[in-house]
């Protein structure tokens, strides 16, 4: 699924250059469960909105479903985005003076899904996520948590086959970050690819390989059997 | 320092009535290093909102320091927010344009500290929670746990006497997030008070007092000794 060669990613501030990625490459099938760690600043988010589409790399090849990502135009691209990837944010980018419910419509407002069935598909995920009573407080009247869980519902409401998800228990407590990790869990039974980024271990033990980053590069790779 | 009695906070969304803080009295002295825990929703933002003079209950009384902040004005809460109190928060605040470097010197720009002085003493700061290679970063050049570091940095450069840090490890690896909680022990020694919200046990077990909250009460209140 995904196929990520010699990949690099500096960022450029004026004369200063950020290699932020440095010879990244990967393999990942079809209905993995990945965990992504690192320290602060090693370049996790960085490979992720690379392997999200939502950047490119300075050098390097990035193949998705086979398709080279670099050859595809801005319609194909955002596409991709929001039909086959979910992405949940370190930041959550949510809609500020939308409800929850509206945020976690936009993916199927997009994709052209009658009103009625949206809103009943936006109210399951969000009550899966346990914010059954917060679906009309406007993402800024939310907890850091139920923003968080917003998000989350978000990337989830469109059913994508990708799910990529940066650190979406960092504002959760133990208790419900453990009910977003089964979710997760559930997921990657009935055939999705999830990457989350985590920074917990008792989290990444629950996946099914753990690559490590450091200082931009890849510092390990290990599957459990 | 910190006296509230029987506070509630009640947020008003049209007809909809959210209670966050129920029947709340505490009491704090100088020099405490207090945890407050609790699930995702249950009213720690909105207590330290109000600790930290950024909000005011809805009923009851709270005194900083022997004063009723009720019956200060604004330039006086102002000025106690910005030399009295430290505040991290939950989701950062920094001004995305601004470096680094500038975040930080905000506070001694605000308590009309000299040029020169001042970006040493930011500087110093943004050193010790190892950010010393980011400084010229604007804050939207930076991952998300070196946002969340320089707002700590931000909180810590006035030397206020109260610290008040919600959550501030959360998009932190463990290793950093300890570099950080050394920080604030280090601070409790010299007899800061400090108040951290945190979600992670290993945390609360190195302070010296965890409150629970749980749906918008005091569940548990509890003093190592
Ligand atoms: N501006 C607001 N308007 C309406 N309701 C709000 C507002 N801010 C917070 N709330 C609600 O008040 C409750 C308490 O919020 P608070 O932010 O204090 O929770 P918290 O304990 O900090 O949660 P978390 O761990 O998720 O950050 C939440 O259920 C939230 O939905
Ligand atoms: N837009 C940008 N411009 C310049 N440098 C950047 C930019 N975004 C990120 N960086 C730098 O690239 C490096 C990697 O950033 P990245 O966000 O991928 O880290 P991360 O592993 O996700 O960290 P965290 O755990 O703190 O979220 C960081 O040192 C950061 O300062
Ligand atoms: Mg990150
Ligand atoms: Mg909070």
């Amino acid at each position: 699924l995904i196929k990520m060669n010699n990949v690099f990613k500096t960022y450029v501030l004026g004369e200063v250059k950020v290699p932020a990625l440095h010879a990244i490459s990967l393999n990942l099938e079809d209905n993995e469960y990945v965990a992504i760690m690192g320290p602060s600043g090693s370049g996790k988010s960085t490979l992720m909105n690379i392997m999200g589409c939502l950047d490119t790399p300075t050098t390097g090849t990035y193949y998705l479903g086979r398709k080279d990502v670099s050859s595809l135009n801005d319609n194909q691209l955002s596409d991709i985005r929001n039909t086959k990837i979910g992405f949940v944010f370190q930041t959550f980018n949510l809609l500020p003076r939308s409800s929850a419910l509206r945020n976690v419509e936009l993916p199927l407002i997009y994709s052209g899904m009658p009103s009625l069935k949206r809103k009943q598909l936006a109210m399951d995920v969000l009550e899966r996520v346990g914010l059954n009573d917060r679906m009309m407080h406007k993402s800024n009247e939310l907890s850091g948590g139920e923003r968080q869980r917003v998000a989350i519902a978000r990337a989830l409401v469109n059913k994508p086959s990708l799910i990529l998800a940066d650190e979406p228990t960092g504002n959760l407590d133990s208790k419900t970050g453990e009910e977003i990790i089964e979710i997760m869990q559930r997921l990657h039974e009935h055939g999705n690819t999830i990457i989350l980024v985590t920074h917990e271990e008792y989290i990444a033990k629950q996946t099914k390989r753990i690559i490590r980053l450091r200082d931009g590069v890849i510092e390990s790779d290990e599957k459990k059997i």
